[in-house]
């Protein structure tokens, strides 16, 4: 923090702090937060902007005049069809229910992952550390695999599927309309700060479909007293309410909010404890129960309440994520708001364990191997699946329609400019 | 910006830990092991590794060649911390001598050492 004092790097620090504190692309030229840099809140965060100079182009804005002189909304689709004079964007997305994807999330949404590589000496070599540079500014995040607003094949095992991706497909109008903003340590609390950093203008934007994901901070800590920290049933419901109050004012009409439950957590400990850690597996002498006593006693656990032996505890702390999660299906069932309706879905462990047994699956491999922690990126994309499936059987018209023209846009913009 | 000492604690381990292993894999010096994780480092980072290696360096490959765990070496380079009134944090099971023993044993060698002691001087 001394550096800071020096004169010339005031500024520079000035700026580093702004978008940590705020979650904002760091390189933003024309300040519409959406970046054509990858990491450091840039692309690999939100869609990738396609004129950073003109803060009028942006993804997930409404064409403007039709995007007839130019690509407004990055979506790759513009000009003129020479046969019949016809905008593009006119003739494949007028009444083609566009719209965006946002994901209000933690360190799980954010997609979490420390590479067994830097840690397997049996395997490494000059590869293991290859991706490095972008896993640390990245903050170890993974935005671009990840469940909800992945776009790039995975390099980090597994494969990626995400609503983003899915929604692309129904319609492909809807190229490159992502916003990610998750953050390590993310809770009902911390969100209601972070969400500041949502790019959505009520006017000029698409609606967009908003998953609100707090999966687990709110009854996880590494304090003494773990349970004293948790979030109480009355503060959740005072969080949510807020956020949702000022999505009201920033959210397109015809918008749609998921809100998730909170995982139990008791998965960890039940499919790990007597297991090697990637640490451990050359001499068989550390097991994840040694690893979550480890980060326990140097109180920086990410989670007490369930990486412990006390059975008493974990089940204390499942009990209170459930307490938090009906308290999230009771306002989906009984608040209304102006822009936006509001479901709620549990998260989907069960299914996704259950779904990835029958295809020969082990339970551990649905969990972040380093930190024995996060959903791994296979949970992440079996994830995916369960969450479609269940959103077009019970809320179809939050998908959207399917968009016939997806073929003719192929035909002409091919990858539209890709991401 | 700045880990916390958790996190510090959590850093030493994890690297003496691979540093350890690099030795006892490819059957090398804890020196030439070092040199090597450094060598898998982007290039970019590897200026840091380097130091961190000269820094570090000779202290970890005498505790280690005296077969000594990466909470002992990381305690004695205090790089772990044992906070007034809390236990002592380890990820490894505790030597046979008991962990304070052992911690304390390794600061002795520290001090006696020569070679260190330019080292520690530095």
């Amino acid at each position: 923090s001394s550096v800071c004092a020096f004169p010339l790097l005031a500024n520079l620090c000035e700026k580093i702090k702004h978008v940590l504190r705020n979650e904002l692309p760091f390189e933003d030229l024309d300040g519409d937060k959406f970046s054509t840099f990858p990491t450091l809140r840039g692309y690999h965060w939100r869609g990738r902007d396609c004129d950073d100079r003109n803060n009028t182009v942006y993804p997930g804005r409404r064409p403007d005049n039709w995007d007839e002189e130019r690509d407004s909304n990055c979506n790759g689709i513009w000009g003129v069809d020479p046969k019949d004079g016809i905008p593009y964007e006119k003739k494949f997305c007028k009444g083609a229910d566009s719209q965006g994807v946002v994901l209000l999330g933690d360190s799980a949404g954010a997609h979490f992952h420390i590479p067994p590589e830097w840690m397997t000496v049996s395997q490494m070599s000059m590869k293991s550390f290859a991706n490095l540079p972008m896993a640390f500014t990245n903050e170890l995040d993974w935005p671009q695999f990840s469940e909800i607003t992945g776009f790039l094949n995975s390099t980090i095992g597994g494969w990626t599927d995400s609503l983003y991706l899915r929604l692309r497909s129904r319609n492909r109008c809807n190229h490159r309309d992502l916003q990610n903003i998750s953050k390590n340590g993310g809770s009902s609390g911390n969100l209601l700060r972070l969400m500041k950093s949502l790019a959505r203008n009520q006017l000029w934007d698409h609606p967009a479909i908003v998953i609100y994901a707090t999966i687990g901070n709110d009854v996880c800590n590494g304090n003494n007293d773990t349970l004293a920290d948790m979030t109480t049933p009355k503060e959740m419901l005072s969080n949510v309410m807020r956020a949702l109050r000022y999505l009201d004012t920033r959210l397109p009409n015809g918008s749609h909010v998921i809100l998730t439950g909170l995982v139990d957590g008791r998965f960890l400990w039940d499919n790990l404890h007597d297991r090697y850690h990637p640490l451990g597996q050359l001499n068989r002498d550390i097991t994840y129960s040694q690893l979550y006593s480890f980060l326990d006693c140097l109180q920086v656990s990410p989670c007490r309440g369930w990486m412990t032996p006390n059975e008493t505890l974990r089940n204390l702390t499942s009990e209170r994520a459930l307490q938090l999660s009906n308290v999230l299906k009771e306002i989906a069932r009984s608040e209304r708001f102006a822009n936006f309706d509001v479901f709620y879905m549990d998260f989907p462990l069960a299914q996704t364990a259950e779904k990835w047994r029958r295809m020969g699956g082990e339970p551990w491999q649905l969990i972040e191997p380093v930190d024995g922690f996060h959903p791994s990126q296979i949970a992440g994309a079996l994830g995916t699946s369960i969450t479609w499936q269940k959103a077009l059987q019970e809320w179809p018209h939050v998908l959207g329609e399917e968009n016939p023209f997806n073929d003719q846009i192929e035909a002409v913009f091919k990858d539209q400019g890709g991401h | 910006l700045l880990p916390s000492k958790g996190h510090t604690c959590i850093g030493c381990v994890l690297v003496v830990s691979v540093i350890e292993q690099l030795a006892q894999w490819h059957n090398s010096t804890v020196k030439a092991a070092m040199e090597r994780l450094c060598s898998y480092i982007p290039e970019k980072l590897q200026g840091f590794c380097y130091i961190l290696a000269e820094v570090y360096g000779p202290h970890i490959a005498e505790l280690i060649d005296r077969e000594m765990n990466a909470d002992v070496v990381c305690h004695s380079l205090k790089l772990c911390k044992q906070d007034p009134g809390q236990p002592l944090c380890h990820l490894y099971r505790p030597p046979k001598v008991g962990l304070s023993t052992a911690i304390r044993k390794a600061r002795r060698i520290v001090k006696t050492s020569k070679g260190l002691k330019n080292f520690m001087g530095f």
